[in-house]
């Protein structure tokens, strides 16, 4: 692991003094790999190297750590600081109800996601009202409809085959239902999808989200700093759930997109279970992703 | 990546980014383009374009472009693996609409008892091939459904029988566990060879390494399916996979639509990964 080859690139020195700049080149080399390794974008990897070698250069090696150590706690704390603070929450303005909309590639596991949230509203004393917004995959309702009786939690599904328009009855339904908290599943969608991302576009502007959340999968390689940016100019979303984190994926995926688009990573999905949803926490991603 | 005539040093690590946005994995591209520096100088390679094409043929003979199909071996049982979300259900119903145009019998069986309307969904894929599915009710073991799917087989012997499985991760022992039961009851009934296809989805960066890893411990895969190839992920991890697995890619997955499984053809593949 990273801890390992940072001993062994600083096994010659003497362990007192300062890093010179030879030292650090090596040991940015370990660390750019084993970010890569963990599927953090290769754009991002670089910045990220360039900034820790900066704080590295001349890093007074304390009397207590190794060279090894000083340098592994320098890239934690910086990648901690990048993963982002440990307060993203989920905010309402305020109005009823509060709108709360999921996007995201194929497969991520946004209806998954949006049982999951309202599950956990429930238990913040909320009365939550699934929408289901997917009209293009077999059974993506049925799927709603099942995880709402699981959860005893009602679930609408609209006339209409216009997704822009179940959002709307569906909030015009909670309103009706007396349901403060309405979470919209949508279709999983390729942000090169030009018609599905202007959809995406037309739901938030029909029902004007307080909250979107982008869900992404743990193991999505490269690729996920391509996506992120086109939703967040598409669909400009708010935060980012990070799924399927009870998997060994490190989850570079996760510091590619908060570091490129700037949006908190909110919660953290750990497993198939309705329950299965976490705070996001930074400290321990960052340790995930350097193995 | 400029394709000019300099093969100057920012060409060299141009192209490393390009490979490892390409997800072929960090290590595997320093062995490659070292490889591909060392040839371009033996061979006297002209400019850019030359050392491109060169690449691209080094990639595409890393697949096997002359395995069988092992859809089309009939009379055969394939069981459809893989972690969650990856496009398995999808790539089934993809799967029997295309063998049922080319005039092969099929039979699907509804091996997801797990996830909440996966047997709906198979349903309604199993409608559009117009194939017939075996299925049980939500909660029953897989291992029974994959019994009454073999069975099955036996008696109307369809050129195809495919069976859907419930996602899972590969670090999970219980259900990797329950995976090798389904395929042991499917051989120990079967009188068709039963193959194990894993579905990876192309936008899988090196967790797909371990993914296919483990699945092949368990199972002996016998083919790799790779979803999704119609985003801007290039799937190059399936480089790394076939390197170490040498496996058949047996299709690829370009769309959510029935017509959307085309043949993996290694040179195409090969020429989108170098860009
Ligand atoms: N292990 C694990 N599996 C998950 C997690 N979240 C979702 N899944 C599984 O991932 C698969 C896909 O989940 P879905 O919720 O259907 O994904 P989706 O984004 O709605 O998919 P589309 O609507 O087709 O785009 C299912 O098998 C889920 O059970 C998680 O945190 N851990
Ligand atoms: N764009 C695109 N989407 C795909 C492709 N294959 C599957 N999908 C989509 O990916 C999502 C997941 O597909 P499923 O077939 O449900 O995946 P799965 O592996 O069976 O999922 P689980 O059973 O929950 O593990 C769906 O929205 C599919 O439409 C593909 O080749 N391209
Ligand atoms: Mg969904
Ligand atoms: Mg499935």
């Amino acid at each position: 692991n990273l801890s390992q080859r940072l001993q062994t690139v600083f096994a010659g020195l003497t362990g007192k003094g300062r890093l010179s700049d030879a030292d650090v080149d090596a040991a940015m080399r370990e660390i750019r790999l084993a970010l890569l390794e963990a599927d953090v974008n290769f754009r991002v990897v670089k910045e990220f190297v360039a900034r820790v070698r900066e704080r590295a250069v001349g890093a007074d090696v304390a009397k207590s750590l190794t060279p090894g150590q000083t340098v592994i706690r320098i890239v934690l704390e910086e990648l901690t600081e990048l993963l982002g603070g440990t307060d993203a929450r989920l905010v309402f303005t305020g109005r009823i109800p509060g709108v709360v909309m999921l996007v995201g590639l194929q497969g991520s596991g946004k209806t998954t996601a949006s049982a999951k949230l309202a599950n956990l509203m429930r238990k913040q004393g909320k009365r939550p009202l699934l929408v289901a917004g997917d009209v293009y995959r077999p059974a993506a309702i049925d799927q709603l409809e099942a995880l709402g009786r699981e959860l005893d939690i009602p679930v609408y599904r609209g006339e209409s085959s216009d997704p822009v328009e179940i959002a709307r009855a569906g909030v015009k339904e909670a309103v009706a239902q007396m349901r403060d908290v309405v979470i919209i599943d949508t279709a999983g969608r390729l942000h090169v999808d030009e018609e599905m991302m202007t959809e995406a576009a037309r739901i938030k502007d029909a029902v004007r989200p307080d909250q979107i959340l982008m869900v992404v999968d743990a193991m999505t390689g490269q690729d996920a700093v391509t996506a992120a940016q086109a939703f967040s100019e598409r669909v400009d979303f708010d935060a980012v759930i990070v799924t399927k984190l009870d998997g060994d994926a490190r989850g570079g995926a996760a510091l590619s997109v908060k570091h490129v688009t700037g949006k908190p990573i909110m919660f953290a999905g750990v497993g198939e279970k309705l329950d299965a949803l976490e705070q996001f926490h930074p400290d321990r991603m960052a340790k995930r992703i350097l193995g | 990546l400029r394709k000019g005539p300099d093969l100057d040093d920012e060409f060299w690590e141009d192209l490393e980014d390009t490979l490892v946005g390409a997800d072929i994995g960090a290590t595997a591209v320093t062995e490659i383009v070292d490889r591909l520096r060392d040839s371009a100088a033996r061979q006297a390679l002209p400019d850019a374009a030359a050392v491109l094409d060169h690449l691209a043929g080094e990639l595409a003979r890393e697949f096997d472009s002359d395995a069988a199909d092992l859809l089309a071996e009939g009379p055969v049982v394939v069981l459809v693996v893989g972690v969650n979300g990856t496009g398995k259900t999808t790539t089934v119903g993809k799967i029997a609409t295309e063998a049922a145009r080319a005039g092969r019998s099929v039979l699907l069986g509804s091996g997801d008892t797990y996830r909440a309307a996966a047997v709906e969904q198979l349903d309604i894929w199993a409608e559009r091939a117009g194939v017939p599915v075996v299925r049980r009710e939500r909660g029953a073991d897989p291992a029974a459904v994959t019994f009454d799917t073999v069975k099955q087989a036996n008696e109307t012997r369809p050129d195809l029988t495919l069976i859907d499985t419930a996602g899972r991760l590969h670090t999970s022992a219980d259900l990797m566990r329950e995976l090798q039961k389904v395929q042991r009851i499917a051989k120990r009934e079967s009188d068709a060879p039963v193959r194990s296809l894993l579905v990876m989805d192309a936008t899988t960066g090196q967790n797909g390494l371990s993914q296919a890893r483990e699945f092949h411990a368990a199972l002996d895969l016998d083919g790799l399916v790779l979803t999704k190839l119609d985003g801007t992920a290039k799937g190059g991890i399936a480089v790394a996979v076939v390197r170490e697995l040498g496996l058949p890619i047996v299709r690829i997955g370009v769309g959510e639509s029935a017509d959307d499984l085309k043949p993996f053809v290694p040179d195409e593949f090969a020429r989108a990964l170098v860009g």
